[in-house]
């Protein structure tokens, strides 16, 4: 299971602007 | 049509849109001591485009909670008694929902643009990218 730091780090990145 | 570094002038969208102006306002708010306000923004961007019948939803509406909200971090400081009390019933009775935390966010996304995001535009990190 993935721990708290891991989810959230990976919730953020996945909103992060891609490369143009 | 206008440069992204014209674009990113125009509104906070557009430079939270781009990856070279988000990655360069956030070393601006690290500086800043507040780069939290810009996580949680994106966590909650994030948060809305998961799955609610995944488990793992609950589990990151529980931990953007306890990371912003519940530790009177400069987020939850920048954000209203009520919608905090919100958020925090939300999870404590396991009530999630895809839009649960859009109010915090405009509050926090508020005052980065009255705040943070003019003192970005004026800033040595932004003039010297510039």
């Amino acid at each position: 299971m993935d721990s708290e730091d891991d989810l959230l780090q990976k919730c953020i990145t996945s909103a992060m602007p891609k490369q143009r | 049509p206008d440069s992204p570094l014209v674009r990113w002038t125009k509104s906070l969208h557009f430079l939270l849109g781009d990856q070279d102006g988000a990655h360069l306002f956030r070393t601006f708010l690290e500086r800043e001591n507040c780069v939290d306000t810009l996580d949680f923004w994106f966590a909650c961007n994030g948060f809305r485009q998961m799955d609610l019948k995944d488990s793992k939803t609950a589990r990151v509406a529980k931990v953007i909670f306890k990371r912003y909200i519940e530790n009177n971090s400069i987020v939850a400081k920048q954000m209203k008694p009520a919608t905090k009390t919100f958020i925090r019933d939300s999870v404590k009775k396991q009530q999630i929902d895809s839009a649960m935390f859009d109010q915090a966010q405009t509050e926090i996304q508020s005052n980065m643009e009255e705040n943070a995001y003019q003192m970005f535009l004026t800033s040595d990190i932004y003039l010297e990218y510039v």
